[in-house]
């Protein structure tokens, strides 16, 4: 799982 | 922590040729930029997502070419059908960022 919450620096989310 | 990283210095040139012709701005490529390439890979997209949040070291949205080395390394071996690790591996792990 991808941390949740704020702005996802990942471009493939 | 000295071990040698798993990225080989021949590999380390094609992808540091692969990061130059990107493009990158102060020696850093945005997401905009790299994410075509790993989509070219026709890898799925979470697979990808994965990639970047192990190539993405210190989670700044942008990629130096040490970070990007480390993408490309996991984008060929998953494309040789090895899995894509949970979390990165120390010995991939640049040594100018132990």
């Amino acid at each position: 799982q991808y941390p949740a919450g704020g702005s996802s620096t990942n471009p493939f989310l | 922590a000295d071990a040698p990283w798993v990225v080989k210095p021949e590999e380390k040139m094609k992808f540091d040729a692969i990061f130059e012709s990107l493009g990158p701005v102060g020696g850093m490529l945005s997401g905009d930029k790299v994410k075509p390439v790993l989509l070219n890979s026709k890898l799925p997209v979470d697979i990808l997502g994965r990639v970047w949040e192990l190539s993405d070291l210190d989670r700044d949205g942008m990629l130096d070419r040490d970070e990007f080395s480390v993408a490309m390394f996991l984008v060929y071996r998953a494309l040789e059908g090895e899995s894509v690790p949970m979390s990165l591996p120390p010995p991939l792990v640049p040594p100018s960022k132990r």
